[in-house]
């Protein structure tokens, strides 16, 4: 308690039950995702996408079964 | 397609692992599938080493991020056999890569593909039914503060920035979901799975989607 660290933990906290009534403003029949409190809670979001998420993309092919509804010739 | 499907049932799906605090999660989409499809070609579920592939993918940045597509053509290319997590325990940091004699593995991928099934979902449900647990990439920013339920809103396609293991799907209900492994341990999400709607590549789950094949 007190410290420069508990300051910024708390913040973070604050700034997540913010986040969590905007994202379940959207939530509107029982199955939809409910977002609320959990182990990253106390995260801000920078630190959460640097340390969790860790995955990049390379391109990948049109899956070859697309119709496109075009013809040629 | 039969309206629900889930490998889970036929158990070879492994546990629900925690990456910790390491960007990792491209390997565990990678060892998650080669293991899955290991047990469904026969063999016994083994959980297979996913710090063998964080150290060794040299192509990659072990917990600074990867890309499960660069793994599979590093597995591949290298031939290198997958030994057991017991082996080569995951310890959450980028370390050296060890190497084992080929009698010591346990599997090697033999090829991969690797589709963008977007705007093509009930085509992803056949790939997944057909071939195994699918590594797929995906927008995860919103995930910090999922609790559970069926994914819809707050992220996008073609912005991806995780990688998880598709493990089945259900269409019974009035929201159709995948049915998704996430690597952020059991408290997380569904008992560490994560579900998104099927139909408008929610979270960009249908933009890369890694088939493996042993």
């Amino acid at each position: 308690a007190n410290s420069e660290e508990f300051d910024l933990r708390h913040l973070c906290f604050q700034n997540a039950t913010k986040r969590h009534a905007y994202l379940n403003s959207f939530s509107t029949v029982a199955q939809s995702a409910k977002y609320g409190i959990n182990q990253f809670s106390d995260f801000s979001q920078e630190e959460f996408r640097d340390l969790y998420l860790g995955a990049s993309a390379d391109r990948a092919l049109l899956f070859p079964g697309l119709k496109t509804g075009k013809t040629e010739g | 397609l039969p309206a629900k499907f889930d490998w889970r049932d036929k158990a070879v799906v492994a546990p629900v692992q925690n990456q910790q605090a390491c960007g990792s999660c491209w390997a565990f989409s990678v060892v998650g599938a080669v293991q899955s499809v290991h047990a469904i070609d026969g063999s016994q579920l083994v959980e297979l080493s996913v710090q063998q592939v964080v150290d060794c993918s040299f192509q990659n940045e072990g917990c600074n991020g990867g890309s499960p597509v660069q793994a599979l053509k590093w597995l591949k290319q290298s031939k290198m056999k997958l030994v057991p997590q017991s082996e080569y325990p995951y310890k959450a940091k980028t370390g050296i890569c060890h190497f084992f004699s080929q009698s010591h593995g346990v599997v090697a991928v033999k090829n991969f593909t690797a589709y963008d099934f977007s705007g093509q979902e009930e085509a992803m449900m056949g790939h997944l039914v057909e071939h195994g647990p699918l590594a797929a990439i995906v927008d995860a920013v919103s995930w910090q503060d999922y609790l559970g339920g069926i994914i819809q809103h707050h992220c996008s396609s073609q912005r991806s920035n995780h990688a998880v293991l598709v493990v089945g799907y259900n269409t019974t209900g009035d929201i159709p979901y995948w049915i998704v492994q996430n690597s952020w341990g059991t408290t997380w999400g569904n008992e560490g799975y994560v579900y998104i709607k099927i139909g408008s590549n929610v979270c960009g789950i249908a933009d890369s989607v890694a088939a493996v094949f042993l």
